[in-house]
């Protein structure tokens, strides 16, 4: 089970933009 | 072409556009003492990307609750501190009615982005962080 941690990390990760 | 850290200094958009820049700004608030608006910021993005389906309701619900608590139930938080009180109370009745809508931080996040464009990302431009790195 993630952690709410986990999920936020994942969460903020996914909306940052990929390395170019 | 333009350098990147030339671009970052054309608006905030174009800023958190880059990873390097958004990592550079990130070591400056954090010096303020509030990289909680940006990592705020970020999360509201993402959470709106989350398409709500049947496979992911936990996990949305999950996710609310947690950016609700992590950043907008204190209310001595640097985030809850620039968020208005309408604002903060819809966030709340979402959250306790379990009304979990891709949208419910959009008024939120818009609160913090203008803060950060009046506020955190001038002072940014002018500081020994940002004049050292150019």
């Amino acid at each position: 089970i993630d952690s709410e941690d986990d999920l936020l990390q994942e969460c903020i990760s996914s909306a940052m933009p990929k390395k170019k | 072409p333009t350098p990147p850290y030339l671009r970052w200094a054309e608006s905030l958009h174009s800023l958190l556009d880059d990873q390097d820049g958004i990592n550079l700004f990130r070591t400056f608030l954090k010096q303020e003492d509030c990289a909680d608006l940006l990592d705020f910021w970020f999360a509201c993005s993402g959470f709106r990307k989350l398409e709500p389906n049947n496979s992911n309701e936990e996990k949305r619900l999950k996710l609310a609750k947690a950016i609700y608590k992590k950043y907008i139930l204190d209310n001595n938080g640097i985030v809850s501190r620039q968020i208005k009180p309408a604002t903060k109370s819809f966030i709340k009745d979402c959250v306790m009615k379990q009304q979990i809508d891709p949208a419910m931080f959009d008024q939120a996040q818009t609160e913090i982005q203008a803060m950060m464009e009046e506020n955190t990302y001038p002072v940014f431009l002018k500081s020994d962080i940002y004049l050292e790195y150019t």
